[in-house]
Parts: C-alpha cells; structure tokens; sequence
C-alpha cells in the first residue's frame, strides 16, 4: 500500500 | 468515490440541515457550544483553502464551499441573531488545549513542507477533537434536546462511515491515508459513549438525560 497524500476526501 | 464515504458526506450534509433546522424551529442555540462550531469553521477554512489551488471533482468543491459557508453562517447565528439564546457560561472547554497540541502534531505529521499541507494536517487533526467542547458541555448539564442529540448522531455517523470508506480503498485502490485514518478513529472513539445514551435512551423514545 502507498500513501494517499492526495486530498481527494472531504 | 465509494457507498460508505457518499453516504458518510451525506450525513455530514444532514448534520448541518439538523443543526440549521434545531435553531429555526427553536429559534435559539441554546444547548450548542460556540466554541465547537468556531472550531469547526478553523477546520474548514484550514483545510478547504486549495478549493483555490487543487481542483478534485465538482462535487468536491460544492461540498467544500457549503461547509466553509454553513459553518460561518452557524457562528452568525449563535453570534447575531441568536446571541441572547446562547449561554457561554456553560460553554467552559479550554480551546486552546486543543489548538496547541494539534499545532505541534500538524508540524511533527504531515505529508510535504509546505504551508498548505500543514494547515491540512492541522486541519485533520483539529477535526478529530472538535466536537470535545460540545460534549462537555453535554456532560455538564446532563441533558440535551431530542434535536441537538440528532445532529450528533448525523455527526457522529459520518465520521464512523468514512472507517469502513478507509478499509474499502484501501485492499480496492491499496492507498491508505495515516494521518487521516489515525486521526478518524481518534474522532470516532469520542463519540461511542453518546452513541450508546443515543441508542439505549434517544431511540427509544426516552430525553437524552445522562445518569446523575
């Protein structure tokens, strides 16, 4: 598994 | 975009139409803290300033724009119109308890140095704790109107939903998001003692009154 680091959740 | 984060947002929307709804059939916040809902609109700001910079989905950013927006019109309420319904004298939680400590985490924890993903962190931890206030108060009186007890819930319900969300990603997308997840249990673990007065009182048509 990678980190999201992606905000893509509110 | 998975059913448990959908409908995890969905309740989240709910919480807010709840809140909005408790106050106008009301015509008071009485039994709300300010300084929960204060912290709230700080989260949203913090973490909602790359509707600007990032662009996710149109659903995202609508999303993004009525927390940011219901949130400040919220502290209007409770500030303006509302004010002489609200009672700060119950309203005792040490904010900045919180705020100094999720400062010092957002700056040991985040995932690049910059300012943006700082304030995100920040934001992410600040979340996990917010509601804090707003329980105490609870615990203080003891009591809470049948309507505030279900804005908790939607509340609480939303956070207990993006866990499953977590799990799904990650053996479907094998992302997983540390701060996030270690920060949402965190968050969630706060609201199993007023889901259980929630579940054996409020559902059963009882008052939300806790044991003396």
């Amino acid at each position: 598994a990678q980190e999201t680091g992606l905000h893509d959740e509110l | 975009m998975n059913l448990f984060r959908f409908f995890g947002d969905m309740s989240h929307l709910a919480s807010i139409l709840i809140l909005l709804y408790k106050i106008h059939a009301t015509r008071s916040v009485r039994g709300l803290s300010f300084k929960t809902q204060a912290l709230y609109v700080t989260v949203f700001v913090a973490r909602y300033l790359d509707v600007f910079t990032e662009f996710v989905s149109v659903y995202n950013t609508l999303m993004k724009i009525f927390f940011i927006s219901s949130s400040c019109f919220v502290l209007y309420l409770m500030k303006g119109r509302y004010r002489p319904t609200n009672d700060p004298s119950i309203d005792t939680f040490r904010v900045e308890y919180l705020l100094g400590p999720c400062a010092l985490l957002a700056l040991i924890f985040h995932y690049r140095w910059s300012f943006l993903e700082v304030l995100w962190s920040f934001s992410i931890f600040l979340e996990s704790v917010a509601i804090l206030p707003q329980l105490f108060m609870l615990q203080r009186t003891g009591e809470a109107e049948t309507i505030t007890t279900h804005y908790l819930a939607a509340l609480g319900a939303y956070r207990a939903l993006y866990i499953p969300n977590w799990i799904y990603r990650y053996w479907s997308e094998d992302v997983i998001d540390p701060i996030a997840v270690t920060a949402g249990i965190v968050q969630t673990a706060l609201y199993l003692d007023f889901f259980y007065v929630y579940f054996t009182k409020v559902l059963q048509g009882q008052k939300f009154e806790l044991p003396a």
